[in-house]
């Protein structure tokens, strides 16, 4: 929590 | 990483460096929307915020400095380099994209997966992106001799999105609990964007002849 949904796309 | 989204990433590198080339040599920024661009730099600074708190492998990073890099290369060309700035269709390129990115942020604003200010700014840049190409599709309708380097631009940049979608195909069927709605949807509206230019840009190089735009 508080880091957010990691993106691994661009 | 995929082929296909490993192709789609190319593409889209592989538009930046045509757009950069067709600029550096001819010295003219012809048929170029400065206001697209300009759209693609906000969607990147927004994106790639993530830059500064989590590092997911060398080829993203690398990826993302490049498109910031790029982008604000071309828009500095055309705003402030001596020759090219002058090549540059001032009274042609009117699309008034405020009118894009004030939506686009009310949407992330209700519509984000967590309301946070990185997670909004990421889903607003979601959401620019999938209508970004519109003031250089305007611009191109408008100008009646299409350079053959920006269509090749155009068509590289949908060809990447459609290799995305591919993509989220293939990762939906492989990977376990991948999802992600938003950008599924954005992505499709992006793609239908281009599929009008796609017709003509095939109509044209199956005639051999030149591309142009219905108005």
């Amino acid at each position: 929590p508080g880091e957010g949904p990691v993106h691994d796309e661009l | 990483m995929n082929i296909f989204r490993l192709a789609g990433d190319m593409m889209h590198l592989f538009s930046i460096i045509v757009l950069l080339l067709k600029i550096n040599a001819t010295r003219s920024c012809r048929g170029v929307s400065l206001k697209t661009q300009e759209l693609y730099a906000i969607v990147f600074v927004c994106r790639y915020l993530d830059l500064f708190t989590s590092f997911i492998s060398l080829y993203n990073t690398t990826m993302k400095l490049i498109f910031l890099l790029s982008t604000f290369t071309i828009i500095y060309w055309m705003r402030f380099h001596k020759v090219i700035r002058v090549t540059y269709d001032r009274e042609q390129d009117t699309f008034r994209y405020q009118f894009l990115i004030l939506p686009c942020f009310l949407l992330a604003l209700v519509l984000n997966n967590e309301f946070s200010a990185m997670e909004v700014l990421w889903t607003f840049s979601i959401y620019l992106e999938a209508v970004a190409i519109l003031p250089q599709l305007v611009l191109l309708q408008r100008t009646n001799n299409i350079d053959n380097l920006t269509g090749n631009y155009v068509f590289l940049l949908g060809s990447y999105r459609a290799l995305y979608i591919l993509n989220w195909i293939y990762r939906f069927m492989t990977e376990p609990n991948y999802r992600q709605y938003l950008v599924w949807i954005s992505g499709i509206v992006q793609t239908i964007v281009y599929i009008d230019f796609f017709y003509y840009y095939i109509r044209s190089w199956r005639n051999n002849e030149k591309l142009s735009l219905p108005a």
